[in-house]
C-alpha cells in the first residue's frame, strides 16, 4: 500500500530477516 | 570513490560494527542522514539506515512490553502487512511474523517514517553540534524532545545522539549507560565521510 515507501525497503527487509533469526534463536523451553 | 563508499552497505556495515563492538549493551542503531531540502539550504534529517540488535536479555522479549492487546495486535498486523510486501509471501506463511512486537522493535519501525528539520528533535539539535547523552527514565521523560519521551515510554533508559560528518548517529539502549568518550571517538572514526581513505 502506499505506507511502504516511506520504510526504507532495504533497511525494513533487512529487519524482517534479523527478527526471523533472532526469534529461531529463542530457546522454545525458556 | 567517498561517495561510493556512502552507500546503505557500508552505513549497515558501521552500524552493525559500532553496536557488536561495543562494551555496552545498545539496542539499536540509526543513522539520520542530513539534505537539504530547500533553497534556503535549511535541511533536514531523515532515515539513513539502522541496525537493530534487540535487548541483551532475551527473557525480556515477552515481559517488556506493557501495551494493550489491541496495540500488540495493531502491530503485529502492520509487521504481516510489511513482512508480505517486502517478501511476496503471504504472510500467513511465516510464523515469526505472529510472534509479539516488542516496544522497542516497535520504535524502531516507527524511526523509519521519521524526519527532523536541522535543530529539532534529539538527532536534529546534535546535528552541527556537540553530541546529546540522555541516561535514566526520568531524564528522557523530562525532555523537552518529543523523541526522547517516546523512547522512554518504549523502554529505553539511554538515547544518545552524536554528529558526524553528514548526519547524526543515534543509539538506544534499555539499559543504563553512562557517557563515554570511547563511544563518541568510534562514531567520529566509523562515520566520517569526509576522510574516507
Amino acid at each position: 500500500n502506499g505506507d511502504l515507501p516511506i520504510f526504507r525497503r532495504k533497511s525494513l527487509q533487512r529487519f524482517l530477516v534479523k527478527r526471523k533469526e533472532r526469534l529461531t534463536l529463542v530457546s522454545p523451553y525458556s | 570513490p567517498s561517495t561510493s563508499l556512502f552507500n546503505q552497505e557500508t552505513l549497515q556495515q558501521r552500524l552493525q560494527t559500532l553496536i557488536e563492538g561495543a562494551r555496552e549493551s545498545w539496542t539499536y542503531a540509526i543513522y539520520w542522514q542530513s539534505s537539504v531540502v530547500d533553497f534556503s539550504g535549511a535541511s533536514t534529517l531523515g532515515w539513513g539506515d539502522g541496525y537493530y540488535k534487540g535487548e541483551e536479555d532475551k527473557g525480556k522479549r515477552k515481559t517488556a512490553s506493557s501495551q494493550s492487546a489491541a496495540e500488540q495486535e495493531h502491530r503485529k498486523k502492520v509487521l504481516r502487512e510489511l513482512n508480505s510486501l517486502i517478501s511476496g509471501s503471504s504472510a500467513s506463511a511465516d510464523d515469526a511474523v505472529d510472534e509479539e512486537v516488542t516496544d522497542t522493535e516497535w520504535f524502531f519501525l516507527v524511526s523509519m517514517t521519521q524526519s527532523f528539520v536541522n535543530g529539532s528533535g534529539l538527532p536534529g539539535q546534535a546535528f552541527n553540534s556537540v553530541p546529546i547523552w540522555v541516561t535514566g527514565k526520568e531524564r528522557l521523560a523530562g525532555s523537552s524532545c518529543e523523541r526522547a519521551r517516546q523512547g522512554q515510554v518504549f523502554g529505553l533508559q539511554t538515547m544518545v545522539c552524536i554528529p558526524s560528518a553528514s548526519g547524526v548517529v543515534e543509539l538506544g539502549s534499555t539499559e543504563l549507560i553512562f557517557q563515554n568518550s570511547d563511544l563518541v571517538n568510534k562514531v567520529r572514526v566509523l562515520f566520517n565521510f569526509n576522510n574516507m581513505g
